[in-house]
């Protein structure tokens, strides 16, 4: 499990 | 990208544009609630500082300066242009209490503790919660107009499209933001009975009116 570690999401 | 997380882009997008049009046609902001509205601007306000550090792509960038500009524009409407047309006596929720929770969740739970990453957390978190007050409105006048309904209805599917992205991106691109999942869980869940009503009434021509 990767956590997001920049926010691409809107 | 994806196609659920484009098709909730667009739904936000719309829900967005649809509440726009109805102010600016009607010449009113009547039944919208402004503290809703600046609960957005705030959200967008502190997750999209990153637009200045961080770039994803065009796309995401023209996407972020839209919905910034767009929800100042919805405030300007709502509390100088229009304003004698806002229902401020129907607009009671305590949105302060929705500020110092998100604050305080996001001091605690966060992905990393940094200013930038604590702001992010707290958009999220107040995302997640933001049109209660606009929810609370209608309970308490037990209606609402029919193009007010569609905005709900667009803003809420918006973020249950959401997630069926992270599903699919968990199981394609193994990622997972639990922040992100577990309070889009949440934004969604508050829409359940709108959503209900919406199809039920709505859909089938109906006013939104609330059963008694």
């Amino acid at each position: 499990i990767v956590v997001a570690d920049q926010h691409d999401e809107l | 990208m994806n196609v659920f997380r484009l098709i909730g882009d667009m739904s936000h997008l719309a829900a967005i544009i649809i509440l726009l049009i109805k102010i600016w046609r009607s010449r009113s902001c009547s039944g919208i609630s402004g503290k809703s509205q600046l609960l957005f601007t705030a959200v967008f306000t502190c997750r999209y500082l990153d637009l200045f550090t961080n770039f994803v792509s065009i796309y995401n960038t023209t996407m972020k300066i839209f919905f910034l500009a767009s929800s100042y524009a919805t405030i300007y409407l709502i509390f100088m242009k229009f304003k004698a047309t806002y229902n401020r006596n129907h607009d009671t929720f305590r949105f302060e209490l929705l500020i110092v929770v998100s604050v305080i969740l996001a001091l605690l739970i966060n992905h990393e503790f940094s200013a930038t990453e604590i702001l992010w957390t707290f958009s999220i978190y107040l995302e997640a919660v933001a049109i209660l007050p606009q929810l609370f409105m209608i309970t308490k006048t037990g209606e609402a107009e029919s193009i007010t309904s569609h905005y709900l209805f667009a803003l809420g599917s918006y973020r249950g499209l959401y997630i069926l992205n992270w599903i699919y991106r968990y199981y394609v691109e193994g990622h997972l933001d639990w922040i992100a999942v577990l309070s889009g869980i949440v934004q969604t869940g508050l829409y359940c009975d709108f959503f209900y009503l919406y199809i039920t009434r709505v859909m089938k021509g109906k006013n939104l009116t609330l059963p008694a």
